[in-house]
């Protein structure tokens, strides 16, 4: 099973 | 008041074809360095970064920064009406809320002018930093283009991994499995076949094959694509502009539960 992450967890909001 | 021209139109219809998939409003970022984008998917697992930068037009106005929000599926219906070898000019006038696109046939005896309707979205800006990356592949983007649709028929998820040997696309599904193995291989006739790996370090990274199968609709837009890794990071899937700028995919991948 593989879980999808998100690029708010490797980039910082401006 | 912002105006650009691109003689070369067809390179603004093609890059409306690569990002109008993956996100649907985004806002163009327009200053004097050149006309921009950046943008996420709905799910916030892929982001596109687009950059034109001002000298590759043939005429370009900014008097100062301005951001424009579009509805990339009607801009695309707007430049579809563009013939291939128009010249394509985008103009907006301070304070207005419409942004005007003109195509002029190359023999300047058909000139036509859509307006469209701006729109109000707050941008969402991650901020990207410039990085070391573990591995970058360069490769024909007709043959990256290949493996993802060839994979998709097999699995969901496509596992890149680099080694010295090269570089392997796997995927595995209900059917069964494949390997897909390209070498390093530098020593063809034409540079836009070859396929170069820089590996500071091996690394394997797991993706969703639907965002990969939708970065390769920029495919007609350059000859090559570069892929870059590390083991930490979102890929940078890239296509060149020429002359131009840029179109930059970035991709989360998944990891094994």
């Amino acid at each position: 099973y593989t879980l999808q992450l998100h690029l708010p967890e490797f980039f910082v909001w401006k | 008041m912002f105006e650009l021209r691109l003689v070369q139109g067809s390179l603004l219809k093609k890059v409306l074809e690569s990002i109008k998939d993956l996100v649907n409003d985004a806002n163009f970022d327009c200053s004097s360095t050149g006309f921009s984008l950046q943008a996420m998917d709905s799910s916030h697992v892929a982001l596109v970064a687009l950059l034109l930068r001002s000298e590759g037009f043939e005429h370009y106005r900014c008097d100062r920064n301005l951001t424009m929000g579009m509805n990339l599926a009607n801009m695309a219906k707007m430049l579809k009406c563009a013939g291939n070898d128009d010249i394509i000019t985008i103009k907006a006038d301070d304070g207005t809320d419409t942004v005007t696109f003109m195509f002029e046939s190359p023999s300047q005896d058909k000139i036509s002018d859509f307006e469209m309707k701006l729109m109000d979205i707050d941008s969402e800006h991650l901020g990207i930093p410039e990085a070391e990356y573990e591995a970058i592949i360069r490769m024909p983007s007709a043959e990256f283009a290949r493996i993802c649709r060839d994979l998709s028929s097999i699995g969901d998820t496509v596992v890149i991994s680099v080694t010295k040997e090269g570089v392997r696309f796997s995927a595995r599904g209900d059917i069964g499995a494949a390997n897909i193995v390209c070498r390093q291989n530098a020593t063809v006739d034409k540079p836009e076949d070859a396929t170069i790996i820089e590996m500071q370090e091996p690394v394997t990274l797991t993706f969703a094959l639907r965002y990969m199968n939708s970065f390769t609709k920029a495919t007609p837009l350059a000859e090559q694509v570069t892929i870059s890794m590390s083991s930490d990071l979102p890929v940078v899937v890239e296509y060149k502009v020429a002359g131009m700028g840029y179109i930059r995919y970035y991709l989360a991948p998944k990891i094994e539960e």
